[in-house]
């Protein structure tokens, strides 16, 4: 189980880290995210994910915020160049 | 509402579009439609207006494509990712890219092409994303949304008008504001519950009800309908009206009374008119027609003659064979005779004396019974 949980884990980051680079300007070279860290640049983009999609702003993967992740969406980015 | 960072945007109001291939998933014709239909959404709030060509350059690229398909960004199969699009400017700017690993359909029951096209060709306008889930620019896809009912959020209609302004309306407008008509014992009364309409047709998204030689016209981007001499934008018109349809993709007003009708754009009557009305195919016993309306995704245009009706083909020009046909028979709980009638948000709407009836022409059965005056905001 644990091995299985870990690569969950792994496609859930995998998720994350592309779609803020994707649509919140993410820089591509930022470490990978680690769930349990508190701050740092991905949760702020987390953070801004979920203030602009109108979902709760706690800078979790909550599973609203991971459902909406996987809906189907434009490819234009939501925010930045 | 958002723009694209340094708010890029058309330097003209009147674009062209070309739709490179086709997407296996639908008939041509309904890709063209869906396509038209998205942006007569934003033709219909901005002083915009779009053509189509079929070769050579055009300012709105249309294509369907998967995977990598020669920009930055590779569409990724079937899901996320429905399409993307470039703002305005040159080159691969403006265009609109859908991503064919999605199944596009003309319901809800695949991706819908017309709800995501309205979207992406917002992009091509101008538009960035929108934080209001309501909004067509939001950039998640809603699959709830109601497709016969589509309306553009008023975040949607800010956000484009920021850009381009609301539709003119200038002298050569056809509606530009003449003083509307004070009400009085010879003008008819809006909230008259026996209120009945001579014709009634859409106008470049507002719709005219006429009435003796009065008509209101109703706008969606107001409460109250104004009110007007039809003399006051067409002179050479008669009044006491029999019928109205607009042709919208001709951007033509038909107006009908006895034996001739007329065509109208804008203010402008057009050369060559009035014709009679057996040129459009009526028998000799015609006489004058009661009602027509036209359908804009079948590009059918219906007239109502008492108890029959006659399907007029506005792209060959010719009236269907096989009919008249029964109203009765095709338009189950619609009585005769048909005053006025017209198409919107993909409903048909009929009118006799102070009834309106809505007709849903998928179920093919009336929706809603209503007073004839209920659009005047009574």
């Amino acid at each position: 189980y644990p091995a299985d949980r870990a690569a969950e884990d792994e496609d859930i980051m995998e998720l994350v880290q592309q779609y803020l680079e994707n649509y919140y300007n993410l820089a591509k070279d930022t470490k990978p995210f680690v769930r349990r860290r508190e701050g740092g640049p991905v949760v702020e983009k987390i953070r801004e994910m979920q203030k602009f999609l109108g979902l709760a702003v706690t800078g979790k993967l909550d599973s609203d915020t991971l459902e909406m992740m996987r809906k189907p969406r434009c490819g234009v980015p939501d925010v930045g160049e | 509402f958002t723009t694209f960072p340094g708010i890029p945007k058309w330097r003209k109001t009147h674009l062209t579009y070309r739709i490179m291939n086709y997407t296996l998933d639908l008939p041509r014709e309904a890709v063209d439609s869906a396509i038209e239909k998205a942006l007569n959404v934003w033709k219909e709030v901005t002083p915009l207006t779009f053509s189509r060509t079929d070769e050579g350059e055009a300012d709105i690229k249309i294509s369907f494509a998967v995977r990598d398909h020669g920009d930055f960004s590779p569409f990724d199969g079937p899901g996320n990712v429905l399409g993307h699009a470039y703002p305005p400017g040159p080159g691969i700017y403006g265009d609109a890219h859908f991503d064919d690993d999605e199944l596009w359909t003309s319901d809800t029951s695949g991706t819908n092409l017309f709800l995501v096209a309205a979207h992406e060709l917002g992009h091509s306008l101008g538009l960035f994303h929108s934080a209001d889930p309501r909004a067509l620019m939001y950039p998640v896809y809603n699959t709830l949304t109601d497709l016969a009912r589509f309306r553009l959020s008023q975040d949607d209609v800010d956000g484009i008008q920021s850009l381009y302004g609301a539709p003119p309306v200038s002298p050569d407008e056809p509606m530009a504001p003449t003083e509307s008509v004070p009400s009085g014992p010879e003008t008819p009364d809006a909230c008259d519950p026996a209120l009945s309409f001579d014709a009634i047709s859409t106008l470049r998204g507002e719709i005219l009800f006429f009435k003796d030689r009065h008509f209101w016209r109703k706008s969606f981007r107001t409460l109250e309908p104004g009110f007007f001499l039809i003399s006051s934008f067409w002179p050479s018109l008669p009044s006491g009206l029999d019928a109205a349809y607009e042709e919208t993709s001709k951007d033509i007003v038909f107006i009908f009374k006895g034996d001739q009708f007329w065509a109208i754009r804008g203010t402008e009557v057009q050369a060559g008119y009035p014709k009679g009305i057996h040129t459009l195919g009526f028998p000799e016993t015609v006489g004058k027609i009661d009602a027509a309306m036209f359908d804009k995704e079948k590009k059918k245009t219906f007239f109502f003659v008492g108890d029959k009706y006659w399907r007029f083909d506005e792209k060959r020009q010719s009236m269907e064979p096989g009919f008249p046909k029964q109203i009765a028979e095709d338009f189950p709980g619609v009585d005769p005779k048909v005053d006025a009638a017209f198409e919107a948000f993909g409903f048909y709407y009929f009118f006799s004396g102070s009834s309106q009836l809505e007709f849903d022409p998928n179920a093919r059965q009336v929706t809603h019974a209503l007073k004839s005056r209920s659009w005047l905001n009574c």
